[in-house]
């Protein structure tokens, strides 16, 4: 399955913190 | 349950990894090496660290370069995927760089690593900004100049990203008109 993901998608990680 | 833990504690994984390069400008190396490999990235949630972490390509001193390409692909026309390709080029006008660069350089970022080319995204090889005093320019560079399908599609979703009027219009030219140029201008091969 190809991984695909549209802006919003990826804009929603911007400013999540970094999982350990 | 524990798919939903293993979705939320994840990282989500891209399609290809992912390597930035740093170009600054020092006359007294070679072109090559001026160039330095940053790192490399496969998740969304490592691209947004080295992100959030470098300098935006609005700070960076005219002559740098950053280049986001494919692992495995070299930042030059010389490398086997990009010699028989070429590239959309988006050129700013000076003032550009204080309201629009940063956004459209990330815009053509998420581009790129998100695969938003639909079934022409493997000819994607990467993605270039060069901040210059006369005008800055970005571009995502593909494989194949003769693929006219691939390159006009990209072109027409990455000018729709962009936000982009109808009114402009953005060219491709092969990687094989720019190195052999005589003037300042190389012709286009498509424009959307």
């Amino acid at each position: 399955e190809k991984k695909q993901y549209d802006r919003e998608f990826l804009l929603d990680f911007q400013f999540m913190p970094a999982c350990i | 349950r524990e798919e939903e833990a293993v979705e939320r504690y994840s990282k989500h994984p891209l399609q290809n990894r992912w390597a930035l390069w740093f170009f600054k400008n020092d006359k007294s190396k070679t072109w090559q090496e001026n160039l330095r490999l940053v790192t490399k990235f496969d998740t969304v949630e490592d691209f947004w660290a080295l992100y959030t972490h470098i300098q935006l390509a609005s700070k960076l001193t005219s002559g740098c370069d950053y280049s986001l390409f494919k692992d495995g692909i070299e930042p030059m026309w010389e490398d086997r995927r990009n010699k028989c390709g070429g590239r959309w080029l988006i050129t700013l006008a000076k003032q550009q760089r204080h309201t629009e660069l940063d956004r459209f350089w990330l815009e053509t970022l998420l581009c790129v690593i998100g695969e938003m080319f639909d079934g022409y995204s493997d000819e994607v090889c990467g993605a270039v900004i060069n901040i210059r005093a006369k005008g800055d320019k970005i571009a995502i560079w593909t494989q194949e100049a003769e693929n006219r399908d691939g390159v006009t599609h990209i072109g027409r979703v990455y000018k729709e990203r962009l936000g982009l009027s109808s009114k402009v219009v953005i060219g491709y030219q092969a990687h094989a008109d720019t190195a052999t140029k005589s003037g300042s201008l190389t012709k286009n091969k498509f424009v959307v």
